[in-house]
């Protein structure tokens, strides 16, 4: 299963 | 990053430096309520457990270490440093915290993107972000005098949050399917939190006289 993409804002 | 993701940012960064400044040079957190500064570090413990799985870049990780060392330490100071916690004034912040966070939590469960231990927690902080600031905003309905580094503060808090606003009708305009519900309704909540405390931080600005909520 693909990863999800990480969150990039704080 | 965008310039509304950046000024964001660094707003954010200015009210915590704002309210470090006064607690460390006049040793005194009179005004300022424990019970969000303790939301606050609960936030983002709970929306930085990536920081060391997700590497994103230096800036998201040395800003996550930043948030994370000055929440904690405004909480030690206003607990344990001898002289600051003399100001801290208990009998008025009173708000029940927790049941903030309970619904937070329990809405985190049902609502989230994945339902993966990271994102529900990394939800939650976003919900609980939302409301973190109602105990300082009836601590500030109590205390009668606010000084101006307490509204300086508050007010750097609240325009951070409008400022990722902006970030995200950027990105949502800019990046292809960039959807994000959870922050953006949470978010727009916050900032509307702060609406009336804009008002009358105006108000007190416009008629160069000190800021007052009504009671």
């Amino acid at each position: 299963d693909v990863k999800p993409e990480p969150h990039d804002e704080l | 990053m965008n310039i509304f993701r950046l000024t964001a940012d660094m707003t954010h960064l200015m009210s915590v430096i704002v309210l470090l400044l006064k607690i460390h040079t006049i040793k005194s957190c009179a005004g300022i309520s424990l019970k969000t500064q303790e939301l606050y570090a609960i936030v983002f413990t709970c929306r930085y457990l990536d920081i060391f799985t997700d590497f994103i870049s230096f800036y998201n990780t040395i800003m996550k270490v930043i948030f994370l060392w000055t929440s904690f330490s405004i909480v030690w100071y206003m607990r344990y440093h001898k002289i600051v916690r003399r100001s801290y004034d208990k009998d008025q912040d009173t708000f029940r915290h927790v049941f903030l966070m309970l619904p937070c939590l329990v809405l985190a469960l049902l609502i989230n993107e994945r339902f993966t231990f990271k994102e529900v927690m990394w939800t939650f902080s976003f919900y609980l972000e939302a409301v973190a600031i109602l105990p300082q905003l009836v601590l500030l309905q109590r205390t009668r005098n606010i000084d101006n580094l307490t509204g300086q503060y508050i007010f750097l808090l609240g325009a951070y949050r409008a400022l990722y606003i902006l970030n995200w009708i950027y990105r949502y305009v800019t990046e292809p399917n960039y959807v994000h519900w959870i922050p953006w309704m949470s978010g727009l909540v916050q900032t509307l939190l702060y609406g009336d405390f804009f008002y009358y931080y105006f108000l007190s600005w416009k008629n160069n006289v000190k800021l007052q909520l009504p009671a």
